[in-house]
């Protein structure tokens, strides 16, 4: 997983 | 499809409200620089900026719902752009001078110190001069910046499954969403409706200026790359990597 693919997967917290 | 639905007065609080915090750099700047001090704030403030534009572009009403390939297209094409920007926008009341962060400014003879940053330099200053000469209000910086987000990879290739045709679909309602935002932010201004109507055109045109800058300084990034002057690493390698591979 791509730094970028995990930023914009994660839920906003 | 909310984002259809939703005023421009209502996109462009949203939009206002997705804006990223002041970033600070937080780091003891020894001066006078040196070509490699100046490049390592600068790329760690980059990097620090790039993680919030990702949760910046996630509260774009609408940006979620595009695919993930279609987020990811659009933000590796943009973020350059998105940088400068921002940039211009801290820098519009200060000429002569680009404010990276509160605790991160320059003036435009400092980028002697770097090889080739000047010229770069002069051009962030040119555009951040119209933006003033323009008097650009906060709501249409923030229409702007979606608009080069959303604007940033017309893709060449023709959407091939049902999800692909979808997302450009919605993207191309966003693009509508926001055009009209930006109208109606100019429309507030008292202006008349000529005058609308150019400024609109003005501020429309600076955008393939900073389209320019960006390509002249995602070059010059990676040539500092290549040649070892910094560490290119996390999030921003990642993001240069995208451009460099791509054009190469």
């Amino acid at each position: 997983h791509t730094k970028l693919l995990q930023l914009l997967t994660t839920k906003p917290e | 499809n909310h984002q259809s639905t939703m005023s421009p007065e209502e996109f462009i609080s949203r939009i206002m409200e997705a804006e990223p915090p002041e970033i600070y750099l937080m780091e003891d700047l020894k001066k006078p620089f040196t070509e490699a001090s100046m490049m390592m704030s600068l790329t760690n403030l980059a990097d620090k900026e790039l993680v919030l534009m990702i949760s910046w572009a996630k509260k774009i009403p609408g940006f979620v719902e595009l695919s993930l390939a279609d987020q990811i297209h659009l933000l590796k094409c943009c973020w350059l752009e998105i940088l400068m920007l921002g940039l211009m926008w801290r820098s519009v009341d200060h000429p002569g001078k680009l404010i990276f962060s509160p605790d991160f400014k320059l003036s435009r003879e400092e980028g002697q110190c770097v090889e080739g940053i000047m010229e770069i330099f002069d051009m962030l200053l040119a555009a951040t001069s119209r933006f003033r000469e323009l008097k650009l209000q906060r709501e249409e910086y923030v229409c702007l910046k979606a608009m080069i987000l959303l604007n940033s990879n017309l893709s060449t290739s023709s959407p091939q499954t049902t999800e692909e045709l979808e997302s450009r679909n919605k993207l191309l309602r966003l693009l509508d969403s926001v055009i009209d935002a930006l109208v109606w932010a100019i429309s507030k201004l008292g202006l008349s409706t000529q005058q609308q109507t150019l400024r609109l055109g003005h501020l429309a045109m600076l955008l393939s200026h900073i389209r320019h800058v960006s390509n002249k300084g995602m070059d010059h990034l990676s040539n500092m790359k290549r040649k070892n002057v910094v560490l290119v690493y996390n999030l921003l390698l990642e993001m240069l990597d995208a451009n460099t591979s791509s054009s190469s």
